[in-house]
């Protein structure tokens, strides 16, 4: 299977630049 | 701990007027791993959800509760206990970005986000959907907040609050940052002692986010696999 799309949130805030 | 403007900006833009915490912490990062992929705010067809959380709603679980203890039963509130169940959030997200196929809720304290990967990868390769928004999410209540006080053999540090969405596909689209496998390692003898490292129930969402990471890592070489064991 194929990873097409990456979201998070944690105390940082929303989005993949935080993680 | 995650603020309260992120969440509130999820919430007004579904208008979830009374969605829960839990829910909205969810639906922020489905939400945004959908948009990572180019499908915003359209209908999703042939599309699973999958939401993994070792304690899941458990703030809401308990407000219903000590609602049902202070409160006669005919005057709990009926929209504390519709978000206690477990499989709420999921609902919200498939109501919200119109996504229609089969909708899961999975809990469990050991190695919870490869099970939801594993499970992901059976529907995809079965054919039972296309795609899969896969979320693991854990909220912190007051339960979860003074576990390492209560259990400090289990939970010896503090534990993790977020949510990581990934959207699983059986072809490549959207970004396509990387490939991803899983194979169940046959164990052998007891196992290693978990608890010298992490609690579990960090392992779970510290998982999905090294899972988020290397595949970040690997947007900028094509062709890479990503193996979960």
């Amino acid at each position: 299977m194929f990873i097409s799309g990456i979201g998070a949130i944690s105390a940082s805030g929303i989005g993949t630049e935080n993680l | 701990s995650i603020s309260k403007d992120a969440l509130l900006s999820v919430k007004n833009k579904y208008d979830l007027r009374r969605a829960d915490r839990y829910t909205a912490i969810v639906m922020a990062s489905a939400v945004q791993a959908c948009a990572d992929a180019g499908f915003a705010d359209c209908a999703m067809a042939d599309t699973g959800i999958i939401i993994a959380s070792s304690f899941g709603p458990h703030r809401t679980t308990f407000a219903f509760l000590n609602d049902i203890l202070d409160y006669p039963e005919d005057q709990v509130l009926p929209t504390t206990f519709s978000h206690s169940v477990h499989n709420a959030a999921a609902s919200y997200v498939a109501s919200s970005l119109q996504i229609r196929g089969p909708t899961i809720s999975l809990t469990g304290f050991e190695d919870l986000w490869f099970d939801a990967l594993e499970l992901s990868d059976v529907f995809l390769n079965s054919g039972c959907c296309q795609r899969i928004v896969l979320v693991g999410v854990e909220e912190l209540a007051l339960l979860t907040q003074s576990l390492p006080s209560i259990l400090p053999d289990s939970f010896h540090c503090r534990l993790l609050e977020g949510s990581v969405a990934l959207l699983l596909s059986s072809t490549p689209e959207g970004k396509n940052y990387t490939s991803i496998t899983c194979s169940r390692r046959s164990s052998c003898g007891e196992k290693p002692d978990r608890h010298s490292s992490c609690a579990t129930a960090n392992d779970f969402l510290g998982g999905a986010f090294q899972t988020a990471l290397k595949a970040l890592a690997s947007s900028n070489q094509p062709g890479t696999t990503i193996s979960i064991g």
